[in-house]
C-alpha cells in the first residue's frame, strides 16, 4: 500500500481505506485511527512527511492488540494434549490437522488423529490420507455414526496407545444451526470427562478472506463449546485477516498458527509483526 | 437497520418543511457505515453511494414527508438494480451443454455440482458429473458420493491425468451416455496462482465450455472484489454462484462481485443438502445486506 507525502487529512483517509480493505472492520479501523490521530497530536506530527513514524504506530498499535494471550498450544500435564478443531464449512480444519500432525511428529511426538466428521461425503477418506502423508494412526468413525461416540472410541484408543497428542477433526458446521454446536459440546463433554482438563485446546479455524462475520462466528463458537484459540488459514491469498484484530481485541482468543497453503508443511506459528507488516504491504 | 441508522438525523427535522442537504449526506454516511459493516467492498461503496447521492438530493426526498423513508426506498432500488433485477436464470442451450465450476477453496464447488446437477435434472435435463479435481485429496470420491446421493452419473479418471483430457473425456462419455449437460468440478485455486489460472484457461480453450460459474462463499469480506475480478478478467465468467447464505453473513461480498464482474449471480447456496440450492432473488439480498 503506497503511502506519501505527509500526514495530512487525505493521507489518513487513505490509511483508513487500507484497514477496511484489509477486514479490519469499521469499529476497529474507527478506533485505531482515534488513537492514532491523538499520537499525532501528541507528538506534534500534524504535516510531517514521516510516513515511516507513522506506520511504524500504526503497527505498534495493531500489534499490542494482538500481543495479549498464549500463542503456544497447551500441554496436559498427564496424559495426552487434546486438540480439538472446529469452524464453519470449509475454512480448512482436515488440512490443518494433517499439517499439524506431521509438525508434532517432527518433533518426535506420538500424534493420534480423530475423524470424528461423520457427516460431510467423504470427509473421512480425506483425513485418512492425510493420516498416510503425516504417517500418523487415526481413530476413523464410520460415515453416519454419532460422532461423540467416534471422540468415545477415540478416548479409550489413546488411553491403550498414550499418544502425546491427540488431534479431533470435526464437521463444519454454521454457528447458526444450534443443534450441530450442541452436537459440538457434546463431544467436548465425551473429552473432558475421560481425560481431566481435556481438551487443551479449542481451537476455531478461520479463513483469512471472511469478512466481519467471523466475529459473529468466534463469539458464537465461544459460548457454545468455548475456545482457547484461532488457526487462520488461506493467508497464501490476497486476503489480510484483519478481522482477528476485533476477534482477539473483543475475545481474547489469540491466533496459534496460520496456514499458508495446501501442503502438508504449510503451517506456521503466528507472528504478529509479519502479520501487521503484511496488512501494509 | 438503516431505518433506526436513520432516526437520528431525520426525527430532528420533522416538521419543517425542507429537509437540508446536510441531513441527507449524513444519511448517506450511514448508508456507507452499513455497507461497510456487511462487507461490501470499499470502492464499491463508495462509487455506490456517489451514484444516488444525486438522487437522494432530489426533490422526492427534500421535500418528503418521511425523507428516511425515501432514501431507503432509493437505496433499496439502487441496490436492486445493481445486484440484477430478476432472479439469476441460466439459459442452457438446446443441445450439449458443458458447465464449469470455478472458484476459491472452500467455497462449495463440489456440493454445488452436485445440486446444480439435481436440480437441472428435474427441469428436464440429462447431467454428467466430472470429476476434474485431482490434487484435494479424496475429491473424486467426495463427487462420486454426492453424486450417488443425486441420483447423477459421475465420470472420473482418477488423479494421474490432466483435467482437460477429464473433460474432453467427459463429454465423450455423456454422448455417448445420451447425456446433455457435462457439469465440471475443477479443483480450488487462488486467483493469484499462476499455475492453476493457467489450468483452467487450457481446460476453457481446449474444452470450451458453454457457461464457466465462479463459486463464492457468501462470508468472504472485502476480497470478494479481488477474487472476482482476477477470475473474470483471467479466465471470463459467465455467472456465479453465491454459496452459504444459510448462515447470517449480511453477505454484502454479492454487492462486491456484481460491482466488479458486471456478470449475473444465478444461484444461492442455501445448505449441505442437495435440494439446498435456490435462484438468486436480488430483492431479497438487498434487504439482506442492508441489515
Ligand atoms: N491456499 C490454501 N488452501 C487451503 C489452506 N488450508 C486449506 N486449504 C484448502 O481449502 C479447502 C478446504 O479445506 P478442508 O480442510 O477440506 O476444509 P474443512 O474446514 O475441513 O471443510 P469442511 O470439513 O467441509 O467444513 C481445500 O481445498 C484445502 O486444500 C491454506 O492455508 N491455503
Ligand atoms: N451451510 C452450507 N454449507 C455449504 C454450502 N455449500 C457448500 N457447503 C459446505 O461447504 C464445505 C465445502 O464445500 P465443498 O463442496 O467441498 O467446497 P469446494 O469448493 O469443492 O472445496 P475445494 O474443492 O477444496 O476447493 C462443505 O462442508 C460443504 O458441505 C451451503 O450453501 N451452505
Ligand atoms: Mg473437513
Ligand atoms: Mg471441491
Amino acid at each position: 500500500f503506497r503511502l506519501r507525502g505527509k500526514i495530512d487529512d487525505d493521507l489518513l483517509d487513505d490509511l483508513e481505506e487500507a484497514l477496511i480493505s484489509a477486514d479490519v472492520g469499521m469499529e476497529t479501523t474507527l478506533a485505531l485511527m482515534e488513537e492514532l490521530r491523538n499520537r499525532i497530536r501528541r507528538e506534534k506530527k500534524t504535516n510531517s512527511t514521516d510516513i515511516n513514524w507513522l506506520t511504524d504506530t500504526l503497527q505498534s498499535l495493531m500489534r499490542d492488540m494482538l500481543e495479549q494471550g498464549d500463542r503456544t498450544l497447551k500441554v496436559a500435564e498427564v496424559g495426552p494434549s487434546i486438540y480439538l478443531i472446529v469452524g464453519v464449512n470449509g475454512v480448512g480444519k482436515t488440512t490443518a490437522i494433517g499439517k499439524m500432525a506431521a509438525r508434532f511428529k517432527s518433533e518426535g511426538k506420538q500424534v493420534l488423529i480423530v475423524a470424528a466428521d461423520t457427516f460431510r461425503a467423504a470427509a473421512i477418506e480425506q483425513l485418512e490420507i492425510w493420516s498416510k502423508r503425516a504417517d500418523v494412526p487415526i481413530v476413523l468413525g464410520s460415515e453416519g455414526a454419532d460422532p461423540s461416540s467416534v471422540v468415545y472410541n477415540a478416548m479409550s484408543a489413546a488411553k491403550t496407545q498414550k499418544p502425546d497428542v491427540v488431534v479431533i477433526d470435526t464437521a463444519g458446521r454454521l454457528h447458526t444451526k444450534t443443534n450441530l454446536l450442541q452436537e459440538l459440546s457434546k463431544m467436548s463433554r465425551v473429552i473432558s470427562r475421560e481425560f481431566d482438563g481435556a481438551p487443551q485446546e479449542t481451537l476455531l479455524v478461520l479463513d483469512a478472506s471472511t469478512g466481519q462475520n467471523a466475529i459473529t462466528q468466534a463469539k458464537t463458537f465461544l459460548q457454545s463449546c468455548g475456545l482457547t484459540g484461532l488457526i487462520l488459514t488461506k493467508m497464501d491469498g490476497t486476503a489480510k485477516g484483519g478481522v482477528i484484530l476485533a476477534v482477539h481485541k473483543q475475545l481474547g482468543l489469540p491466533v496459534k498458527f496460520i496456514g499458508v497453503g495446501e501442503g502438508i508443511d504449510d503451517l506456521e506459528p503466528f507472528d504478529p509483526d509479519a502479520f501487521t507488516r503484511a496488512l501494509f504491504a | 437497520n438503516l431505518q433506526s441508522r436513520f432516526q437520528g438525523i431525520f426525527r430532528s427535522l420533522t416538521g419543517k418543511s425542507r429537509i437540508s442537504e446536510k441531513a441527507v449526506k449524513e444519511a448517506l454516511r450511514e448508508v456507507r457505515m452499513a455497507f461497510l459493516e456487511a462487507d461490501v467492498n470499499f470502492k464499491a461503496t463508495k462509487d455506490f453511494c456517489k451514484k444516488i447521492e444525486t438522487r437522494a438530493l432530489g426533490a422526492e426526498v427534500l421535500q418528503s414527508l418521511s425523507p428516511g423513508q425515501q432514501v431507503i426506498k432509493i437505496v433499496h432500488e439502487a441496490m436492486i438494480e445493481l445486484l440484477g433485477e430478476k432472479a439469476g436464470i441460466l439459459e442452457l442451450p438446446a443441445g450439449e451443454a458443458r458447465i464449469m465450476l470455478v472458484g476459491l477453496q472452500g467455497s462449495g464447488k463440489t456440493t454445488t455440482a452436485a445440486k446444480l446437477a439435481k436440480k437441472l435434472a428435474g427441469e428436464g435435463r440429462k447431467p454428467l458429473l466430472c470429476a476434474g479435481d485431482i490434487y484435494r485429496p479424496a475429491a473424486i470420491r467426495q463427487l462420486e458420493v454426492v453424486g450417488e446421493r443425486a441420483g447423477i452419473p459421475v465420470f472420473q479418471m482418477g488423479t494421474d491425468e490432466d483435467p482437460v483430457n477429464i473433460a474432453k473425456q467427459g463429454s465423450k462419455h455423456a454422448y455417448r451416455q445420451g447425456l446433455d449437460t457435462v457439469i465440471l468440478d475443477t479443483a480450488g485455486r487462488l486467483h493469484i496462482d499462476n499455475e492453476m489460472m493457467e489450468e483452467v484457461q487450457r481446460i476453457k480453450k481446449s474444452w470450451k465450455p458453454t457457461h464457466i460459474l465462479l463459486v463464492v462463499d457468501s462470508m468472504v469480506g472485502q476480497d470478494a472484489v479481488n477474487q472476482a475480478q482476477h477470475f473474470n478478467e483471467g479466465l471470463g465468467i459467465s455467472g456465479m454462484i453465491l454459496t452459504k447464505l444459510d448462515s447470517d453473513t449480511r453477505g454484502g461480498a454479492a454487492i462486491s462481485i456484481r460491482y466488479v464482474t458486471g456478470k449475473p449471480i444465478l444461484y444461492a447456496g442455501t445448505g449441505e443438502k442437495l435440494e439446498d440450492l435456490d435462484s438468486f432473488h436480488p430483492d431479497r439480498m438487498a434487504s439482506r445486506i442492508l441489515g
